[in-house]
């Protein structure tokens, strides 16, 4: 499996529609401090389900929608999609293709998609259960996390290596 | 349960040892259970001494040393079960030239069976990328990817993309 | 004691406020009391504001973001109160460029009145030191220090320092 | 009053003793990593009496003494000496040049002296109390210890604006 492309509109700092489609081997992302980078792994973290604020750099999960900036106006929804390309049928789906996409809307309604087909959160968690993807994962290293694999104690490090095993 | 966990354990300090060889290019690494006989619960250390020196806890390692040897476990990890896409934020920024080449090395074999999203800002790394995005603020406070640039080596995949 | 330490807290807000202004080229940024009832006591807030944005809470900011407006706060305090000496270590580490040459230029000026001392791996501070010195391990496990280069600006001090 | 050298025997990897004379505006302290760069910044924190283990990165304080490599023998002393010049008479004494050092041998024996002459722990901390030099001050900032700065919860900040104060 692996990732094709994915889109954020309206998540963070991505007021406008950005489509990003990945290299098979090794994609870089650069630019300068403070343009958008690590927004983007925030994005694949939260649409594959991420539930912690704390690891979305938030103090709510409200603060993923765009806020606005001195000339334009906040959103009032943030949107991402994420497309895999499913060989070798990793992910428990029938198809080729399996698009993921999550929506927060201002009202603090939120919305889950497969493949376009409306879901539970409970559902997108479980397509990405045991392909290391899951929360706790080694396969998402955030920016600073670094130091925190080898400072935690002891007994936090049991986390990746369980989602391992 | 316990089983397979000790099972993987003990495939993950393998490949530990090996890639911590590698990433410092000699030297030793292992992770060990701090109680063995609570495999289930007990907590996990890891040790690693560089070439010629001599184990002190990992806390004094310098920096650098500190990146290397959490990249060899991530690795690790990731060789006893890939998962299909990687996304590492900026991993190598404590790294100096030769760590760097090093480093590099390894993604590379690793890239070979699995994907790799990198944020950097080392040109060495750029170069060692098939694909580069460019996130930049023209306007203040938006975020747009503004280039897509394809490496000399892959004439036939920009190809692909383009057509 | 409360009246001193507000004071003070007045100066440091200052002059964070003129310095963050400096280091991002604009925007703004403040530190506050979190219970400004209880001056002894308090927490304290600090908020960053880049060109442009709107402020979020600082753990929003990137991490270069981050480290921009930890200078700023070190160097107000510094202002208020400057110390003999002043010892960063790898402070410059996740700056661009272009933060990069506004840290420099803010140093300087500061080096015009008290003495620092820089680790780093960015090439473009090296020029910007009078004194470079090299530490190598030669002997692995071993520190030596091996060079010492002044820069080409400082012909005076080199003499000094060579008689 | 400005730092003029810092000399380092058996003190971590710096087991053959080196001088390091400093510039009086701006020195760089470079080379590759694991080298002993930060071992320095940590030399000028131990000679200006720190006394957590932590804030050196070890486990107890014995680990600041050269342990040995695979090819040398671990010494039995560490020994950092720093000389300050005194102008404007910042510091509480009637030197124009101050030395501070101090030894630790693996006996568990401390030794404090300025200028040549023995003191006690106590007489190196209140000599630089009140420089920006002591604990918990903005003057010497460690590898990754920027980001703590901003992370500190509000209340641990409070130190560094104390010292200011
Ligand atoms: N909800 C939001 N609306 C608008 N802007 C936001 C929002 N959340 C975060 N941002 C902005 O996004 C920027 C941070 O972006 P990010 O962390 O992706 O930068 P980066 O490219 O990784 O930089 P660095 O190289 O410094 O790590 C911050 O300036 C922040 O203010
Ligand atoms: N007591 C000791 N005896 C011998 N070596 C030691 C001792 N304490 C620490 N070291 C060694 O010093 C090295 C760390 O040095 P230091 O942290 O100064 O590196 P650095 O030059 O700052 O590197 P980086 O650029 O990666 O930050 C480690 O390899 C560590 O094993
Ligand atoms: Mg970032
Ligand atoms: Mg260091």
């Amino acid at each position: 499996m692996f990732l094709k492309n994915i889109e954020l509109s309206g998540f963070k700092s991505f007021a406008d529609k950005v489509t990003l489609e990945f290299s098979e081997r090794i994609s870089a992302i650069i630019g300068p401090n403070g343009s958008g980078k690590s927004n983007i792994v925030d994005a694949i973290k939260w649409v594959l389900g991420e539930q912690s604020v704390k690891s979305l750099r938030g103090k709510s999960m409200e603060e993923v929608i765009f806020n606005g900036t001195t000339t334009r106006k906040p959103l009032s929804r943030a949107s991402v999609s994420m497309t895999l390309v499913n060989e070798k049928g990793l992910l428990p789906v029938a198809f080729k293709e399996v698009t993921v996409s999550r929506q927060l809307y201002r009202s603090g309604e939120s919305k889950y998609l497969i493949n376009n087909a409306e879901c539970r959160l409970k559902d997108v968690i479980e397509l990405f259960m045991d392909t290391g993807l899951s929360k706790g994962a080694y396969s998402i290293i955030s920016q600073g996390q670094i130091s925190s694999i080898l400072t935690a104690n002891p007994y936090d490090r049991r986390l990746i290596f369980e989602e391992a095993a | 349960a316990e089983k397979k966990f000790l099972e993987t354990f003990r495939k993950v300090n393998k490949y530990f040892g090996e890639l911590i060889a590698e990433l410092f290019n000699g030297g030793s690494g292992e992770i060990s259970l701090i109680d063995e006989n609570d495999a289930l619960e007990s907590g996990i250390e890891i040790t690693v001494r560089p070439p010629g020196k001599k184990i002190l806890n990992i806390m004094s390692l310098s920096g650098g040393e500190q990146a290397m040897s959490a990249i060899g476990l991530i690795f690790a990890l990731f060789k006893v079960k890939p998962s299909p896409f990687c996304l590492l934020d900026e991993i190598d920024a404590p790294l100096d030239d030769a760590n760097l080449s090093r480093f590099l090395k390894m993604l590379k074999k690793f890239a070979e069976h699995s994907q790799f999203i990198i944020i950097t800002h080392h040109k060495k790394t750029m170069a060692a990328c098939d694909v580069l995005y460019g996130v930049s603020m023209e306007e203040k406070g938006v975020s747009k990817v503004l280039s897509v640039r394809i490496s000399e080596n892959n004439k036939n995949y920009s190809n692909e993309l383009a057509g």
